[in-house]
């Protein structure tokens, strides 16, 4: 473990309780991509599968739960509890373009032709492309209110402090994956232009609104 | 490459 990966995992876990808060108190899940919060909930099944097979820490083992358990309470309250306040309209994203070739290319690239292996694998290629339902929808809204622009910072934040602990790990320990870090890469890079509008805009106080 | 494959990220 190294403070890169650390604060990536505090700030990845920053996201999921600001967004299932923000759903929770607000009682809506107004400008809120549903299909993004599926897709993560299916990143974190068919990643974390190994809590069934091998005990790392005690920190791996509570954070994976964390993580699985806000994911599908967000996908709860935005399909059933909130339905009435979900945007449908807006949040039309084909995730059968994104789910369809990360299925294929996880059986043509991975370390393992081995179903947990294949699964991880689909989970890291999936994990790249899920918020782009998310981004689609900000798009075509025009607008995303600002606790949800925190919550995407601090979601893309945690794939690009993961990038620096893979440096750091393939520095100090000769460790690296290939996979993730590609996947990490086209993930990280997907934010940059929302990143932009970040810091220009909501960081300066104004409401994050794009040119419709 | 030094590649180990372990998976002990979330």
């Amino acid at each position: 473990m190294n403070i890169f990966r650390l604060t990536g995992d505090l700030s990845h876990l920053a996201a999921i309780i600001i967004l299932l808060l923000k759903i929770w108190k607000s009682r809506s899940c107004a400008g809120i991509s549903g299909k993004s919060q599926i897709l993560f909930a299916m990143v974190f099944t068919t990643r974390y599968l190994d809590l069934l097979t091998a005990y790392i820490s005690l920190y791996n083992t509570s954070m994976k739960i964390i993580y699985i358990g806000c994911s599908y309470a967000t996908v709860y309250l935005i399909y059933a509890k909130f339905k009435a306040t979900y945007d449908g309209n807006h949040d039309t994203f084909r995730v059968e373009f994104l789910v369809v070739p990360v299925g294929g290319l996880s059986f043509l690239v991975n370390h393992d032709f081995s179903p947990l292996e294949i699964l991880w694998t689909f989970s890291i290629y999936l994990e790249a492309v899920a918020i782009l339902p998310q981004l689609f929808m900000i798009s075509k809204t025009g607008e995303a209110e600002t606790i949800t622009t925190h919550y995407l910072f601090f979601l893309g934040l945690y794939r690009a402090l993961y990038l620096i602990n893979w440096v750091w790990r393939f520095y100090f320990e000769g460790f690296f994956d290939m996979i993730a870090i590609v996947a990490g890469v086209v993930q990280t890079i997907l934010y940059c232009d929302f990143f932009y509008l970040y810091v220009t805009k909501v960081l300066k106080g104004k409401k994050l609104s794009l040119p419709a | 490459w030094d590649h180990i494959n372990r998976k002990d990220e979330l």
